[in-house]
This record gives structure tokens, C-alpha cells and sequence, in this order.
């Protein structure tokens, strides 16, 4: 594994969204990961439709039958991988735009598939695989705990203390071998998050968390998916 | 105060800085600051007084944050108006997930080289 990646130097990340007043995180790590899926496909990084998902997705969690996808009220990023499945694919931003309300009726038109799900799995809590599997595969879906993200301006995130309860999806895009840690009196790896609260927040949108301890679950709710050639009818 | 660390072989030295409550005893000029930079507007005195309640709680909680986790920097975000229950509320939305047990699991990758 190389020291320090990230998937934003190869061209597969798209610009930082915002998911405006809607709890609709998890449909932007869910496009994230299948954008960066798709461009390893096709060579092509297209914005995928997060409205498409709030509108139509209705996936239950097979396990928990009251655990669905629903829109502004939040989701699962493994739900709405196995819709997408289901459904054939997501069509391009431009062609079914966010609007950061679940109040409007499904538009999906199957002849604008731009990105298909080939298949998609859970991957192994080991961090070393976590990397592995990012650098193999792409982006990768992830659920954490943003308790600190609420007041986070910049810089590697470390608490002592975080809840490993998870309740935000975003989208892992790399990692670095070394974060300034003054307190430790030394560098510490750490990964890459983009998240989907606009450019103005974080680092310009992206937040950086410690690895190498359960920091805020980060390491506890990944998924990897795979795309397939999709052109438009 | 304490500091707590699962690597206490890194706390060799403790970092000691002045308490520094800018923040608090300015809270309504930063609040103002806030209200420019992120275009926030309130629709009566009651709410404006709400809000600033709660911007003045967040800096105190973006204080405590701080110390908890010294190597990011915490303070006033587009956030700072909501109290934690609305942030959660508005902004968050991942359902509890139990991944089942036929989940297709990710092959294991080699990590060598």
C-alpha cells in the first residue's frame, strides 16, 4: 500500500456537494462511491443524481423492516446501493438535479442511466484493508460519528473520546501517513473524508479523522461498490 | 485537568496553554459575524435572542471540543445557531445499519507491496 493516497489526485472525485436542510447524507456517499466506481469503469467522472435516490429510493434494510431509505429522513448507503441494483442505475445530476426536499414525486427515466452497480460488499473492519480496498476499488461509502463535526473548522481530528455510534454517511477518498499532532508530539496517519455539507465547511468540505483507534466509527460501516460500462439509450 | 490517552507513552509532556475565552466575552460581536458570513436572518427578537442563546452555548461546547481533541481546530461553523438535537435532526441521516449475515463480504486484499 503506498504511504499517503488520495483519490481527488486521480481525477475521481467530483466537486463538494451540499445536501443543504435534508438528512440526506447517505444518498451523497452512496453517488460518491458509485462516481468514483464509474470513472474506474469508464475512464469518465460523471455527478451522479443524489434526487434521484431521495425521490425513489424506498429500500428496506432486509433485516430491520422499519430501517428504509427515505429521503430527507435519512438512509443507508448498502440500501441504496442494492436499488440501484435493482433499479438498473443513477441518471447524471444534470439531468435529475437536487433540490433538498423529499416533497416531489420519483422522475427517474431509465433511458438516462449514466452509472450501474455491477455489485457491491461490505468490507472488513481491518484498516489495512479499508486502505486496500480504497485503493483498489475507489471511494468508499463509510458511516461516522459527527458529533464533532458540528463545531470542526480544520486540521486532524483525534478525540479522546467519541461514540462509535454512527450517524452520518460519507465518502472515504484517501488517507495521509502523517497529521500534525501537537499533543502527541507526533505525526499520525489519518484519512480523507469528503462530506457533503458545501465547500465552506471543513477544509473546504473535506475532513480529516486519525486513524490507527475507533475513532468515531469510522472504521466500523464501510462498503466498496463496482460499476459497469453504462451508455445512455 | 486530566488528560486521558490510549498512548500514555505519548504524554511525556503536557501542553499548557492560557485559557482563552475571546470567544465568550465577544459572543455578540462574533454572533454578528456569524449572522454576515453565513446570510442567517431571524424572523422575530424572541428568535434572534433564541439563537444567539444557543451560538453562545456552541462556542462554549466548541471550547470543550477542543480540548478533546487538540489536533483540529474547533470553533464557529455554519452550524453554530442549532443546538445539537436540531443539527442531528437536520443535517444527519444515516439509519442504523445491521449488516446481514449473508452480506457479500469484500474478498481480503493483500497489502504487501
Amino acid at each position: 500500500l503506498p504511504t499517503d493516497f488520495d483519490w481527488r489526485d486521480h481525477g475521481a472525485v467530483t466537486a463538494v456537494k451540499n445536501q443543504g436542510s435534508c438528512g440526506s447524507c447517505w444518498s451523497f456517499s452512496t453517488t460518491g462511491a458509485l462516481e468514483g466506481a464509474n470513472f474506474l469503469a469508464t475512464g469518465k467522472l460523471v455527478s451522479l443524481s443524489e434526487q434521484q435516490l431521495v425521490d425513489c429510493d424506498h429500500e428496506c434494510d432486509p433485516d430491520e423492516p422499519g430501517s428504509c431509505d427515505s429521503g430527507c429522513n435519512g438512509g443507508l448507503m448498502t440500501s441504496a446501493f442494492e436499488y440501484t441494483l435493482k433499479t438498473g442505475g443513477l441518471m447524471q445530476e444534470e439531468d435529475y438535479p437536487y433540490t433538498g426536499t423529499d416533497h416531489g414525486t420519483c422522475k427517474f427515466d431509465k433511458s438516462k442511466i449514466v452509472a450501474s452497480v455491477a455489485n457491491f460488499s461490505v468490507v472488513s473492519l481491518d484498516e489495512d484493508q479499508i486502505a486496500a480496498n480504497l485503493v483498489k476499488n475507489g471511494p468508499l461509502a463509510v458511516g461516522i460519528n459527527a458529533v464533532f463535526m458540528q463545531t470542526y473548522i480544520g486540521g486532524v481530528s483525534c478525540p479522546y473520546i467519541c461514540s462509535r455510534r454512527l450517524n452520518h454517511g460519507v465518502l472515504l477518498v484517501g488517507y495521509g501517513s502523517e497529521g500534525y499532532s501537537p499533543i502527541r508530539m507526533k505525526d499520525k496517519p489519518y484519512w480523507i473524508i469528503k462530506n457533503s455539507w458545501g465547500e465552506s465547511w471543513g477544509e473546504n468540505g473535506y475532513y480529516k479523522i486519525c486513524r490507527g483507534r475507533d475513532v468515531c466509527g469510522v472504521d466500523s460501516m464501510v462498503s466498496t461498490v463496482a460499476a459497469i460500462h453504462t451508455t445512455p439509450k | 485537568s486530566t488528560v486521558s490517552s490510549n498512548e500514555p507513552e505519548d504524554l511525556l509532556i503536557r501542553q499548557v496553554v492560557a485559557h482563552d475565552d475571546d470567544l465568550l466575552m465577544n459572543a455578540e460581536h462574533h454572533f454578528t459575524n456569524f449572522k454576515s458570513k453565513f446570510g442567517k436572518s431571524y424572523a422575530t427578537r424572541e428568535e434572534h435572542a433564541y439563537r444567539l442563546g444557543v451560538f453562545k452555548a456552541n462556542l462554549r461546547r466548541a471550547r470543550r471540543h477542543q480540548k478533546l481533541d487538540p489536533s483540529a481546530v474547533h470553533g464557529i461553523t455554519q452550524f453554530s445557531d442549532l443546538t445539537p438535537a436540531e443539527f442531528r435532526r437536520t443535517y444527519l441521516g444515516l439509519k442504523r445499519l445491521r449488516i446481514p449475515a449473508d452480506a457479500h463480504k469484500a474478498p481480503i486484499l493483500p497489502t504487501n507491496d
